[in-house]
């Protein structure tokens, strides 16, 4: 554990905890795609089954049972509660795409051929590409709200914080992971167009909306 | 036995 994955991680789960906040008070997903949360809770599902086969730490298996617990809840709450507010014409990005391709890299590109192991790469893999979705809606939308941009910066700066923490580990203790080191680079590229707009518009007072 | 990968991040 270093500064740099520490503040990744309370980024991720603020950027987490800031969606069911924004969801639960304003008692509406509007804005908010359905489908890059359904994708995120893929991605948890995937990874986080190891709780049952390996142990890392208490901090570990919390967060890990807190984003589940948090992903099925924000589904629960778009689906099912104030699934009304759900602004389903505008989620309209097609995520087979998405995932059918991270399932065959998965088994391309991997550690060890074992069910968990692919299971996980898949994780990563639909990780990088999971806010697409998310990216479309604002874009055809043309805004975000504010507390909707807070929620994106914090969830694209997570990933951008742990490219610091690899490079950290790299010269620390030699540890270098390919799969999450490039998944992580595409991940983060994904969120610089957005993190231009929040930083001239969102911290500047204004509303995101796309010119 | 099968080889596990031991993931330490999230």
């Amino acid at each position: 554990m270093n500064i740099f994955r520490l503040c990744g991680d309370l980024s991720h789960l603020l950027a987490i905890l800031l969606l069911l906040f924004k969801i639960w008070k304003t008692r509406s997903c509007a804005g908010i795609s359905g489908k890059t949360q359904l994708l995120f809770t893929i991605v948890y599902t995937a990874r986080y089954l190891d709780l049952f086969t390996s142990f890392v730490s208490v901090y570990n298996s919390v967060m890990k049972i807190v984003f589940l617990t948090a992903s099925y809840g924000t589904l629960y709450l778009m689906f099912y509660k104030f699934k009304p507010t759900y602004d389903h014409n505008h989620d309209s990005f097609r995520i087979l795409y998405l995932i059918v391709p991270a399932l065959v890299l998965s088994f391309i590109i991997v550690h060890v051929y074992t069910v968990m192991e692919i299971l996980w790469t898949f994780s990563i893999y639909l990780e990088a590409v999971a806010i697409m979705p998310q990216l479309f809606m604002v874009s055809r939308t043309g805004e975000a709200e504010t507390i909707t941009s807070h929620y994106l910066f914090a969830l694209g700066s997570y990933r951008a914080l742990y490219i610091l923490n690899w490079i950290y580990r790299y010269y620390t203790e030699d540890f270098l992971d390919w799969i999450t080191i490039m998944a992580g680079i595409v991940q983060t590229i994904l969120y610089c167009d957005f993190f231009y707009l929040y930083i001239t518009k969102v911290l500047k007072g204004k509303r995101l909306s796309l010119p | 036995g099968e080889a596990i990968m031991k993931h330490d991040e999230l």
